[in-house]
C-alpha cells in the first residue's frame, strides 16, 4: 500500500470470521500531512468490516479533534488500504469447504 | 495513565495510547 506517513495495524488476533475488527491508528511521518499534526499517540478503535466505510471514521477522527479537514482523505486511505488487505487476506485463508 | 478516552457522537469509541517507540518510523 501507498506509504500515506499513517499508518493502521490490526489491534488484536483476526480470526477471519467476525466483521467487527480492532485497529489501532498511529502518524509515522506527520510531514505528509497537510494539517499541523498534534501528537496525540496512537488512536485505537473498532471497525465493522461489512458495514462501515473508512472515509467515515476518518471524519469521525477529524471531528473528536485528532486530525485537521484537510487530511480525512489521507486518513481514510490509510484505514481503506487496511480493511482491503484484511479482507483479502480473508477470502484467500477461507478453506474450499465453507 | 497515558491512555485517553474519547467518544464520538456517533457513538464511536477512540482511545489514545501511546505509540510503542520501535513502532515509530526512523527519522
Amino acid at each position: 500500500a501507498e506509504d500515506t506517513g499513517v499508518r493502521v495495524e490490526i489491534n488484536e488476533e483476526d480470526d477471519g470470521k467476525k466483521s467487527s475488527i480492532a485497529l489501532k491508528l498511529w502518524v509515522e511521518d506527520p510531514k505528509k500531512l497537510k494539517g499541523k499534526y498534534k501528537d496525540t499517540g496512537a488512536i485505537e478503535f473498532t471497525f465493522d468490516l461489512v458495514s462501515e466505510v473508512p472515509e467515515v471514521v476518518a471524519q469521525e477522527m477529524v471531528e473528536s479533534g485528532f486530525f485537521l479537514d484537510c487530511d480525512v482523505k489521507i486518513v481514510g486511505k490509510s484505514i481503506r488500504d487496511r480493511v482491503a488487505l484484511i479482507k483479502w487476506r480473508r477470502e484467500r485463508t477461507v478453506s474450499p469447504g465453507n | 495513565s497515558a491512555t485517553a478516552q474519547v467518544v464520538h457522537s456517533a457513538g464511536r469509541r477512540f482511545i489514545v495510547s501511546p505509540v510503542p517507540e520501535a513502532r515509530l518510523k526512523e527519522q
